[in-house]
C-alpha cells in the first residue's frame, strides 16, 4: 500500500510533466488518500502541492489556493521553513491570478520574511518583484516603487541581468 | 498596463512551476 502511494505520486508527476493535468490530479488524489491512511504528513504536503500546481494550469485558481493553504499548514506543522516560504509564494501568485491583491500582498510579505531569514536572495528578489506588481495593481505607486527599487538592488547584488 | 505588470512576475513563477514536481 505504501509502494502504491509512491507509485501514484510518480505517475501523477509524469502526467503533470506531460501536460495531462487532469490525469495528474487523479493520480495525486489517490496519492493523497494513501498518505492520509498512513498519517504521512510529508507525503500529504507533497500531494497537496502537486495538486495545487496542476489546478493552476487548468485555470482552477480557487481550488489551487485551497491546496496551497493546506500545504502551508502542513509545512508549519512539519517546521519546514523553506517549504513554508514556497507555499506562501505560491499563494501570493495564486491570489494575484484571482486579482485579490491584498491577500497576494499578505502572502508575498510572509514569503519575503522567510526568504530574508533563510538568506535566500533569489526568493527575496522574487518577493520584491511580486510585491511591487501587487501594489501597482492597487494603485499604491509609492509602495510599488519602493519594492521595485529593492528588487533592482538585489538583482544587481546577485548579478541577475534579466 | 497594470495587467501586463502583473503578468511578468506571475508568468516567471508559472514558467518555473511547469517543470516542478514534488518527488517521492
Amino acid at each position: 500500500r505504501a509502494a502504491q502511494g509512491r507509485t501514484y505520486g510518480n505517475l501523477g508527476n509524469t502526467y503533470y510533466l506531460l501536460g495531462d493535468f487532469e490525469s495528474a490530479i487523479a493520480a495525486h488524489e489517490k496519492r493523497l488518500l494513501i498518505a492520509k491512511e498512513f498519517g504521512d504528513k510529508s507525503a500529504e504536503r507533497r500531494a497537496h502541492c502537486n495538486l495545487g500546481n496542476a489546478h493552476i494550469f487548468l485555470g482552477q485558481f480557487e481550488t489551487a489556493a485551497n491546496h496551497y493553504k493546506r500545504t502551508l499548514q502542513l509545512a508549519r506543522l512539519l517546521k519546514d521553513r523553506a517549504v513554508e516560504a514556497q507555499a506562501c509564494y505560491s499563494l501570493g501568485n495564486t491570489y494575484t491570478l484571482l486579482q485579490d491583491y491584498e491577500r497576494a500582498i499578505d502572502y508575498h510579505l510572509k514569503h519575503l520574511v522567510i526568504a530574508q531569514d533563510l538568506k535566500d536572495c533569489v526568493g527575496e528578489g522574487r518577493a520584491y518583484w511580486s510585491l511591487g506588481n501587487a501594489h501597482t495593481a492597487l494603485g499604491n505607486h509609492e509602495q510599488a516603487m519602493l519594492f521595485a527599487e529593492k528588487h533592482l538592488e538585489i538583482a544587481k547584488r546577485t548579478g541577475d541581468k534579466s | 498596463r497594470t495587467q501586463s505588470l502583473q503578468v511578468d512576475s506571475v508568468q516567471r513563477w508559472m514558467d518555473d512551476l511547469r517543470h516542478m514536481t514534488e518527488v517521492e
